[in-house]
């Protein structure tokens, strides 16, 4: 653990409780995207099916069973409880190609063609891209209100801080993850114009909208 | 060099 992937870890556990914040403190899930939620239960459930098989740590098993739970109960209230505040008619991107796109890459490359070691690989590049449903959503209104917007950052910076993680463990301890080096640089670059809009819009006080 | 791939992650 060093200190790049610990305070990682934590944008992701609060990027969660924003998300929830929002919901619960506005009543409505306006603004959030269903299909990149859904996404991230996906990938979620895909890649910690290891907690059946291997033990890591304390910290890594109560951190899986959250993200686990938090991103099904997340989906539960966009669903059930708040549905009549979810407008479908925003949220069109297709995932169909998202999902394909990240099986095809799964099948190639991956580190032993077993079934848990495809579908880890399929849930590191499905996190890649999981939030262009978001932030298609995004560019299709130009403005988010802020919350939503500390949310997007808070999940962005998560893996952001990831690559500096992983470039630390390789300069200490050799380690190399080539696949999740490769998902993540796309994964933050994907994000490049929401951090800049971020940056100069939401930080100094202003509402966020697109140019 | 595929054994010794540990997933210690998120």
């Amino acid at each position: 653990m060093n200190i790049f992937r610990l305070v990682a870890d934590l944008m992701h556990l609060a990027s969660i409780f924003i998300l929830l914040l929002k919901i619960q403190k506005t009543r409505s899930c306006a603004g959030i995207s269903f299909k990149t939620q859904l996404l991230y239960a996906i990938v979620f459930v895909t890649r910690y099916l290891d907690l059946f098989t291997t033990w890591i740590s304390l910290y890594n098993t109560i951190m899986k069973i959250f993200f686990i739970a938090s991103s099904i109960y997340i989906l539960y209230l966009m669903k059930y409880k708040f549905r009549a505040t979810y407008d479908p008619i925003l949220d069109t991107f297709r995932i169909e190609f998202l999902l394909g796109g990240s099986v095809i890459l799964a099948l190639i490359f991956n580190y032993d063609f077993i079934p848990m070691e495809i579908l880890w690989s399929f849930s590191i590049f499905l996190e890649s891209v999981a939030i262009l449903p978001q932030l298609f959503m995004l560019s299709r209104t130009g403005e988010a209100e802020t919350i939503t917007t500390h949310y997007i950052f808070a999940l962005g910076g998560y893996r952001a801080l990831y690559l500096c993680n992983w470039l630390w463990r390789y300069i200490f301890d050799g380690h190399v993850e080539v696949y999740a080096w490769i998902a993540g640089v796309i994964q933050t670059a994907l994000y490049s114009d929401f951090f800049y809009i971020y940056y100069t819009k939401v930080l100094h006080g202003k509402k966020f909208e697109l140019p | 060099e595929k054994k010794e791939h540990k997933k210690d992650e998120l």
